[in-house]
């Protein structure tokens, strides 16, 4: 498995910059975060242009946990029970995911999950 | 992922990464890619996070995320946050969490408050290594000046290691992947070697933001799993990101 992972090496690359063909995919938008509004409403127009992208994420995560809980719980305590984890969770960033919540209409408790990704993934 | 902090002759410093992330989160056989990878890729946003007008921090997200993996704080220093696997994860954190015990900060937020509110490196280095968390990490650091590169390996509670520039003993480039500096990588996963015979071939004397964009488009650096790339420079706190894209043959790793 070793050689079969080291035939996917190469040689160093020169002169890929500025970057364009085949591993080029992409810009990536610029976007302000205004620090002294409220902090729900910091991410508005993000959440605005980009929430179909969002929700297509946490789709995919909903159902990679439902392919291994078919039942489906796993999702509902996510959507009913995590979003209480918000009113643990310092100030700004409590109020913040609430207004990502509530700007992508995402569930709470699913971008609490997004959020703390991290955590869980560690394992 | 992979990231970097590499000096030049000059004692110019130079931050750049590989975002790499959805590893067994769904495999497209269609696609031939991670599902999750190719999905998060139309969320990657630059931010520029702004007070009275002003940038306070800069930073590479994903929209909905409001921590931070990748980030520069003008003239100041840049940081970039590594995953680091361990038994004593972060589901012990976050158990805790639900338990009461509440004095141990999400990584996401400590990076968020770091590009916030540190005003130095120094100050930047020492939150890192010593804020309790919820979750091992790697935190890797450049600041503005000639030395300022580190490499921060991160327990839940304590700093295991931190690996400086040194370029009087030869340290012109300090490198993380997902694995500790000390233990040889995981042998399905080396991305450390290639980068560094990529770095050691490139030389300190042509060092720059794209010879490094070079070598973290070299396979396996550049994997399945990456799904951008940023490269960083403190002065004025320039930011370029780019999504990426690893064309069979490819490693999914």
């Amino acid at each position: 498995q070793r050689r079969s992972l080291e035939q996917y090496g190469e040689e160093c690359k020169t002169k890929t910059y500025p970057p364009s063909g085949p591993t080029f995919k992409g810009n990536v938008p610029t976007y302000i975060i205004n620090l002294d509004l409220p902090p729900s409403k910091r991410w508005d127009e993000l959440m605005r242009d980009k929430k179909t992208e969002l929700k297509t994420v946490v789709q995919n995560i909903k159902d990679i946990a439902n392919t291994f809980f078919p039942s489906g719980k796993i999702v509902d305590i996510v959507d009913h029970k995590i979003s209480h984890l918000t009113e643990t969770l310092p100030y700004p960033f409590n109020e913040e995911l609430q207004g990502i919540a509530n700007s992508s209409g995402v569930p709470l408790g699913e971008i609490v999950i997004f959020n703390i990704f991290y955590e869980i993934f560690t394992v | 992922c992979t990231s970097i902090v590499a000096e030049d002759k000059t004692g110019k410093l130079y931050h750049a990464r590989n975002l790499d992330f959805g590893l067994f989160l769904g495999w497209d056989v269609k696609n031939n890619s991670w599902t999750l990878t190719r999905e998060l890729k139309p969320t990657v946003v630059n931010l520029d996070f702004q007070r009275n007008n002003k940038t306070v921090f800069r930073s590479t997200n994903f929209a909905g995320y409001i921590g931070m993996v990748s980030g520069v704080k003008p003239d100041l220093f840049t940081l970039t946050m590594n995953e680091r696997f361990s038994l004593d994860g972060g589901y012990v954190g976050i158990f805790e969490w639900f338990l009461g015990r509440r004095d141990g900060m999400w990584m996401g937020f400590l990076t968020r408050a770091v590009l916030e509110n540190a005003t130095s490196y120094q100050d930047a280095k020492d939150k890192l290594a010593k804020t309790r968390l919820l979750a091992p990490a790697y935190f890797i650091l450049g600041g503005k000046n000639s030395g300022e590169g580190c490499v921060i390996t991160r327990s839940r509670t304590a700093a295991l290691d931190i690996w400086d520039l040194d370029i009087k003993k030869g340290t012109w480039y300090v490198l993380e992947t997902n694995y500790d500096r000390w233990k040889p990588p995981l042998i399905l996963d080396n991305r450390r070697t290639p980068a560094m015979k990529c770095l050691n071939q490139t030389t300190q004397e042509n060092i720059s933001l794209p010879t490094i964009y070079d070598v973290l488009s070299t396979k396996p650096v550049l994997n399945k799993l990456t799904v951008c790339t940023t490269l960083m420079e403190v002065y004025n706190g320039h930011t370029e990101t780019y999504l990426r894209e690893c064309p069979d043959p490819c490693s999914p790793w």
